[in-house]
């Protein structure tokens, strides 16, 4: 499914050049559930940003599904990220001034689903991660970790092919982050990928694969 | 040095009301090390936006070192935020066209401090927080736990009596997490009073007592 080769991310910082993914050769199969952990500032965002091709490498190749990402124009990349994959964000990136259902409804509004199947589908992701009594709330009218589960529920909702998930219970109890591994672990059941990032080894248990980044390099990685 | 009586705080979205915090006491002697922990949605941001004086209570007594703060006007209020508490949010609340050290350094100009000694604390904190290197960096360009150790290096700048630091290491991996609370283990063993959210119980152990919510109401408090 992915097949990255001498990948680089270079950011320009007023002289000064950050390398954060430094020629990172990876490949991930079509049904993995793999985990990326490593310290803070190690590479983990910037890597899942390239893999959901919402940042553009500085150098090296991208295959994903076998179609070089780095050849496609906008239009391409952004069909493929609102079809094919589902991204948790480790911020949310919610819209502040739309309700928790609304958020979620957003990508099938973008497919073009029709507007019975959407309300259907949002019920169903909203109830998935427990926020039913929540749904009509804004963000700022809602907890941390419910403001987390919302970013969740918009990944899900689509059935994504690939599910990239940036550190997504960084603000749940252990309970609540149980659910929502319940849930990763069941679409991963049905064949779905899923790339998770996490500092938590418990998170971590619940995949079958674990890489680890320092300083933009892969230092180990347990498939090998 | 805080106590709270019958504390209520109800939120009202539309027709609906949200009791998130309910009918609570709580007393905080000078010098604790606690922790709050709870379900996502059981009131703890809430509870600590009441105790650092950022929200007032629906209902209820609250006395921050013997003094009303139910009387004080907006400016008693502010002094007393700017001087005596350290606060790190769960979202962290950073300036985002401000880099990293000119988000620190924002305390101590509110406080009055002159240039020289601004400067050499924030050089201290932002040595603190491992961070030196990415200073002049602007939250957009700093990892989600970079941003983390920013709004705790702001919160600790001022050398506040009270901290309060929300779910302070949900983005940090452990060695990042170890190095913070050596850094509130500190502060307490000097005198201050520090309450930390977290819902991890490696970050609840540095602490002497633990109360958790269950619905806006303490279920347990350790220390009885
Ligand atoms: N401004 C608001 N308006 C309406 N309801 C709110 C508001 N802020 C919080 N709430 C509700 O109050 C309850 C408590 O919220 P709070 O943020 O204190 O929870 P929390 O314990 O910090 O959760 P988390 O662990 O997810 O951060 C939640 O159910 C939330 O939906
Ligand atoms: N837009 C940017 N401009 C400049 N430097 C950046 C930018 N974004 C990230 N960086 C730097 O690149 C490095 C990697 O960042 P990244 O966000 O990928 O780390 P991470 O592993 O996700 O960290 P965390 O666990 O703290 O979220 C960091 O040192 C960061 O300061
Ligand atoms: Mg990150
Ligand atoms: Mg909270």
């Amino acid at each position: 499914l992915i097949e990255m080769t001498g990948l680089n991310r270079i950011y320009t910082v007023g002289a000064e050049k950050v390398h954060a993914v430094r020629d990172m050769d990876l490949v991930v199969k079509t049904g993995e559930y793999m985990s990326i952990m490593g310290a803070s500032g190690s590479g983990k965002s910037t890597l899942m940003n390239l893999i959901g091709c919402l940042d553009t490498p500085t150098s090296g190749n991208y295959l994903l599904n076998g179609l070089d990402v780095s050849v496609m124009n906008d239009d391409e990349l952004a069909t493929i990220r609102n079809r094919e994959i589902g991204f948790v964000f480790q911020t949310f990136n919610l819209l502040a001034r739309s309700t928790a259902a609304q958020n979620i409804e957003l990508p099938l509004i973008y497919g073009g689903v029709s507007e019975r199947e959407r309300k259907q589908r949002v019920a169903e992701a909203v109830e998935a991660v427990s926020l039913t009594d929540r749904a009509h709330h804004k963000p700022n009218e809602l907890s941390g970790g419910q403001r987390q589960r919302v970013a969740i529920a918009r990944a899900l909702v689509c059935n994504p092919s690939l599910l990239l998930a940036d550190e997504p219970t960084g603000n749940l109890d252990s309970k609540t982050s149980e659910e929502i591994m319940g849930l990763l672990d069941d679409l991963n059941n049905k064949g779905h990928t899923i790339i998770v990032v996490t500092h938590e080894e418990d998170i971590a248990d619940h995949t079958s694969r674990i890489i680890r980044l320092i300083d933009g390099v892969i230092s180990s990685d347990s498939s090998l």
